[in-house]
């Protein structure tokens, strides 16, 4: 059987307005934002602490409505991607 | 080949003499061709001032043979959010992987304590980010730590070698891989080194791993001791180069640092192959920290080698590179790549050319090959894209298939060069099929990027399926990358050609080595040669490096103008500077008796010879023409401007002039007629042209001219015939006369008057009337109705002798009657 999808409760967010909009936002729909994802502006790493941390089901709730926000170009719940050691 | 020293190394690392792949020199080893890493110490090169990061599942930063070289700043705990990234330690050492591949980087020398590391003096540091949930962040991250600080990122892991999975980098990874090419390494670029697929038992194909795939990575795959294919080796387009691993039962293993602060002989797989190659790049990079990240892949791609890696799929591409799907380019040579290295000139910018999309559907039909070409100028229109070096080439690929495993594609360059970048993998049952997939091949590396491409996708199922259930191919595209000019000049990589300049100084440089260790601290000057002295300097010399395109006479300064002979070409006259070149500009052409580049014809780019006829390419503005071999500003008659190619090509044999089209003649030639846009032959009176037979057919005996074989196709009538009724007739019927027509060689039958049965000359001269009607005058009138409506206006009639008018004969006809 294909793998199956495997999300968690982090999130990449492009957010348009630099690292203060990206806490009000976080703020806002009830994330915590741990900072710019490396060297990548405006994509911001997003965790919420209250949804399932493992999961086959794309997360559900009020904090889906980040998505709708004018300031939020792209999002994107982090799936769990198999990695082998070789 | 390298020359091996007679005498090797000795370190008091106990486990040094383990180290077989350092050995290969030795007449006991097995391994025939060395690595040649030991020769790159001697040079003094041991990875001093290089970093090296090792994206794993930790470090062990205070292993007794790591701490020394541990670099804090090129590591980070990306699971953990933290500074500290040693691994997680449980009963089944689960997290050894990253320590372990530290070592064969970094590990210290001379320290009694486990091995030496290939670049035993660079930095090294681990970035954790296995042990944990990996996702498209964590990979961001871990790809973007520091990019100013560290420059080799070395990565022995990917997505699942299962045989049927197809996965790479995300979006997030994707921009971080790219932020580190552009902007690592203040702007030369990181170096990513990633270890190809192991799962060669599970029939798996590395060009379904986005990370191998990627033209940013240096994809690295392993031979066994003896230079066989190692059980779980997986082959692909994309794969660099090769180091010794583990790989045969019998075989032996990888010795390096181990977790706990141990040492051990048991690291296998191509996991061992990217670090190794990570140490040499830190070894080239200590001979010149200006590389860029291409001009590292170009030294992989010139220096590594066949050597006696064993199989049979080495093929020769089209820039005389020897190339596997196994091993790439062959066995790195550390020797070679830091020789190399230390008078490198960066390679020209790279230019990136993206084809059109070819969306064209086409269905796969089972068994069979479908193959679809395209025509490429590699964006010769375009100066920052035009591509006329390859360095990789991609294939951007979206198809649907019922059982993706079936799928065997191919790439064919112009050159000929045939790259696997898809092979069967019977675990693979997915019917998810590609989109927007990417397959790389560094196969066509250094070849002419001009030309046809085609690809081939076959579809041979392993197993029984529904036919009406076929793949189908939806899009594809081709980029090419490389350069405009050849990269470097094209010799051996261990023929080193510097001619030194001769500059006189107070003493020589302290360039021997006396006792190994101690002094090997100083990089030694490569096999350089001297000049003779110039004015009368001393004979003490310090030498620069002449222009690599110098010839054997050296020169008297170190550019390409101060040469006192060429190895290729020189360019310039008399009155300009003369300077050498590796080949000659456009508008010239490279006479190689004389190793000048002498002026093509005016309106030539390129040329094989001066005169007129001797033009293989056109200047701007210029036509060339295909018979000639000439250029011209407007193409002579007979010939059409074909304004994309800029040729001047053949008009229709029948047309003496035409225009964009050889069939749309403007002028015939000579014997032939314009029709339409087409020229027909003008065929002898008497005969017609018989479009479909394509010659000239008889015409009706009566026709002089005609436009078929038929009585009633005559255009003219022949000689003594009149043309009646669309026919040409001996004499007109009754009723008609002949009547001379201006321009028509022949009479043309017209009417007479009403109730005349003949008349001459003209209609109203009638001869001969009618039954029941007189001829009166030239005018036929009916005999009971010849009467006068008024005595007297035609006794005026009479008078005025107006009886020849139609009119008034109507009026007066008994009166003009009597008259006669």
């Amino acid at each position: 059987l294909p793998t199956r999808a495997l999300y968690t409760n982090h999130w990449a967010v492009q957010v348009i307005g630099g690292p203060p909009e990206a806490d009000r936002l976080a703020a806002a729909h009830g994330y915590i934002n741990l900072g710019q994802i490396g060297n990548l502006e405006n994509y911001y790493h997003f965790y919420h602490s209250k949804t399932f941390k493992r999961s086959t089901f794309t997360s559900r709730g009020i904090h889906n409505f980040l998505r709708m926000d004018p300031k939020v170009k792209w999002l994107q719940q982090q799936e769990v991607k198999r990695r082998v050691k070789r | 080949h390298t020359r091996n020293e007679p005498h090797s190394l000795y370190f008091n690392d106990p486990i040094w003499s383990n180290m077989w792949y350092m050995h290969c020199g030795d007449k006991s080893s097995r391994c025939r061709t060395e690595m040649n890493v030991p020769a790159a110490w001697k040079r003094g090169y041991t990875g001093k001032n290089v970093v090296v990061t090792i994206l794993d599942d930790g470090i062990e930063k205070n292993h007794p043979d790591l701490a020394p070289n541990y670099d804090p700043y090129a590591s980070y705990d990306v699971n953990g959010n933290d500074y500290d990234p040693s691994p997680r330690y449980d009963a089944s050492n689960e997290n050894k992987h990253g320590t372990r591949c530290a070592g064969e980087v970094a590990a210290s020398a001379n320290n009694s304590y486990c091995i030496v590391g290939i670049a035993y003096n660079a930095k090294i540091g681990g970035i954790r980010m296995l042990d944990g949930d990996v996702t498209d962040v964590v990979e961001a991250k871990s790809l973007g730590i520091r990019p100013d600080y560290i420059d080799i990122y070395s990565a022995s892991w990917g997505p699942d070698d299962d045989g049927r999975t197809v996965d790479g980098p995300g979006r997030l990874a994707k921009q971080a891989f790219e932020y580190g090419i552009q902007k690592g390494r203040g702007g030369l670029g990181s170096i990513f080194v990633w270890a190809s697929g192991n799962g060669g038992r599970e029939g798996d194909y590395c060009s379904c791993d986005g990370y191998t795939n990627s033209v940013y990575t240096i994809s690295v795959s392993s031979t066994t001791e003896n230079g066989y294919k190692p059980w779980y080796l997986e082959e692909c387009a994309s794969t660099l180069a090769t180091t010794y691993s583990s790989g045969a039962f019998y075989e032996r293993k990888i010795v390096t640092t181990d977790l706990r602060q141990r040492c051990t002989d048991g690291h296998t797989g191509t996991s061992v192959s990217a670090p190794m190659v990570a140490g040499i790049i830190a070894l080239a990079l200590e001979a010149n920290s200006q590389l860029t990240w291409r001009d590292v892949q170009h030294l992989l791609v010139k220096t590594s080698r066949p050597a006696h890696l064993k199989t049979n799929d080495w093929k020769i591409n089209g820039a005389g590179r020897k190339v596997s799907h196994l091993y790439g380019f062959g066995l790195v040579d550390a020797e070679g790549i830091v020789v190399e290295a230390k008078k490198w000139k960066a390679v020209p910018s790279q230019h990136t050319c993206i084809g059109t999309s070819d969306k064209r559907p086409r269905i796969i039909p089972i068994e069979q090959t479908v193959r679809t070409t395209t025509l490429t100028n590699a964006c010769a229109d375009h100066y920052d894209q035009h591509v006329v070096y390859l360095e990789h080439v991609v294939v951007r690929l979206s198809m649907s298939h019922p059982r993706r495993g079936d799928l065997q594609i191919h790439l064919i360059s112009p050159s000929g060069t045939k790259s696997q970048l898809l092979a069967r993998r019977s675990l693979d049952i997915s019917n998810e099929g590609f989109t927007n997939w990417e397959f790389m091949t560094v196969h066509c590396w250094g070849e002419k990027a001009e030309g046809e491409w085609t690809l081939e996708i076959h579809d041979m199922p392993s197993q029984a399926r529904n036919p009406e259930k076929q793949g189908k191919l939806k899009e594809w595209s081709l980029i090419l990358y490389g350069t405009a000019e050849h990269p470097y000049n094209t010799f051996s990589s261990h023929q080193s050609r510097s001619r030194m300049l001769e500059i006189s100084t107070s003493e020589l440089e302290p360039s021997k080595i006396a006792l190994f260790h101690s002094q090997m601290e100083a990089p030694e000057d490569e096999d350089d040669y001297t000049a003779p002295s110039i004015q009368g300097s001393s004979n003490i010399l310090q030498t620069s490096p002449c222009h690599p395109e110098c010839g054997d006479k050296g020169c008297d300064g170190p550019n390409a103008s101060q040469c006192l002979n060429c190895i290729h070409f020189s360019l310039g006259g008399v009155k300009t500077v003369r300077k050498c070149v590796n080949v000659c500009p456009p508008g010239y052409f490279g006479d190689a008796t004389a190793r000048r580049c002498r002026r093509c014809h005016r309106g030539c780019e390129t040329c094989t010879g001066r005169s007129q006829n001797q033009c293989l390419s056109c200047r701007r503005g210029f036509y060339h023409h295909q018979d000639t071999h000439s250029c011209v500003n407007m193409c002579p008659a007979g010939f059409y401007s074909n304004e994309s190619q800029k040729y001047c090509l053949k008009c229709h044999p029948s047309c003496k002039k035409c225009v964009g089209d050889p069939e749309k003649c403007t002028v015939c030639k000579d014997g032939f007629s314009l029709a339409g846009v087409r020229c027909i032959p003008d065929c002898e009176p008497g005969t017609y042209f018989n479009s479909a037979l394509i010659e000239c057919g008889k015409c009706h005996s009566t026709c002089h001219t005609c436009v078929g074989p038929s009585r009633e196709e005559c255009i003219h009538c022949a000689k003594n015939f009149h043309f009646h009724d669309w026919k040409c007739v001996p004499a007109c019927s009754e009723g008609f006369y002949p009547e001379e027509m201006p321009g028509l060689p022949h009479k043309v039958c017209r009417r007479c008057e009403e109730n005349c049965l003949s008349c001459e000359g003209s209609s109203k001269n009638c001869v001969k009337c009618k039954e029941g009607y007189t001829q009166l005058g030239g005018s036929c009138i009916t005999n009971h109705t010849c009467s006068n409506a008024d005595e007297m206006f035609c006794e005026m009639v009479k008078s005025n002798k107006l009886c020849e008018r139609k009119l008034f004969i109507q009026f007066c006809c008994r009166t003009c009657l009597l008259t006669g």
